[in-house]
């Protein structure tokens, strides 16, 4: 999961 | 329908996901037929011909980093992508988004001249030639041509976008069942439309037959990245978007 910190926060947040 | 799969849930299932796609695409239809016959003039070309290596890498990894994004955005807003566990939404993208830009590509190439829309026109191979690759860049043209033969609308680009990402295929997926269950759903799907939409009985079958093209393209950009990064390391550590070493490198 530490290797795919910035696809991980983007799965994260909401759909705008 | 098929395995149990109602038509209705099948019409579903196709109104999200071009929903999705259009609500997700960089351009619209529109955009682009009106940008398809601006070229960068020879200066121009000859402008990014005469960049240095490092420089323009880094200008296409900024432009495939920003497309990516857009594809992620795709991937969140089909029905049941949300649904699969972290891990394997995770490796999903990881796997497929760049096969994915590479397929809403086709939408920005102009097949009767061979250009690709770049920095806001549209320019030949020879606009990338200082990339140093001209295999792969070739090869990505290749695609986008043979994809533009098929003629798909923009209901098929979607559908194949979404049976492309999620793949059955990808190793490491804690759930392939689910995944398995909502590709077969895709493609359903996608053969559904293309039945109406093709008088050609092998279209869906010339799409699929375009997949492990796909996948060989990717194959060769990790391999021209890790050549690349041996000549610049610092470029790539320093200068290429973080995403784009995260999913890459």
């Amino acid at each position: 999961k530490e290797k795919h910190k910035i696809l991980h926060q983007l799965l994260q947040n909401s759909t705008s | 329908g098929p395995n149990n799969v109602s038509m209705g849930e099948l019409d579903r299932i196709a109104q999200n996901i071009i929903k999705s796609h259009l609500e997700t695409c960089q351009y619209t239809t529109e955009e682009l037929q009106q940008l398809a016959w601006q070229t960068h003039s020879y200066e121009e070309v000859k402008m990014f011909q005469g960049k240095p290596r490092d420089v323009l890498w880094q200008q296409c990894a900024i432009q495939i980093t920003h497309a990516i994004q857009y594809v992620v955005e795709f991937a969140k807003r089909i029905s049941g992508f949300m649904e699969l566990c972290q891990n394997d939404q995770i490796l999903l993208l990881k796997s497929g988004c760049l096969e994915v830009v590479l397929v809403r590509m086709c939408r920005a190439f102009n097949p009767l001249n061979n250009t690709v829309l770049f920095e806001g026109k549209y320019g030949g191979m020879q606009m990338f030639k200082a990339l140093g690759c001209d295999d792969l860049v070739s090869a990505v043209f290749d695609f986008a041509k043979s994809l533009c033969a098929l003629q798909l609308t923009e209901e098929e680009i979607a559908l194949f976008s979404a049976a492309v990402l999620i793949s059955t295929d990808r190793p490491w997926l804690m759930e392939p069942r689910k995944v398995q269950k909502l590709q077969e759903k895709i493609y359903f799907a996608l053969q559904h439309i293309m039945q109406k939409n093709h008088m050609d009985e092998d279209a869906l079958a010339k799409l699929i037959s375009r997949i492990p093209t796909l996948s060989a393209l990717c194959t060769l950009h990790t391999e021209e990245l890790q050549a690349f990064q041996q000549l610049h390391p610092e470029t790539v550590n320093v200068l290429f978007p973080p995403l784009y070493k995260e999913l890459f490198n």
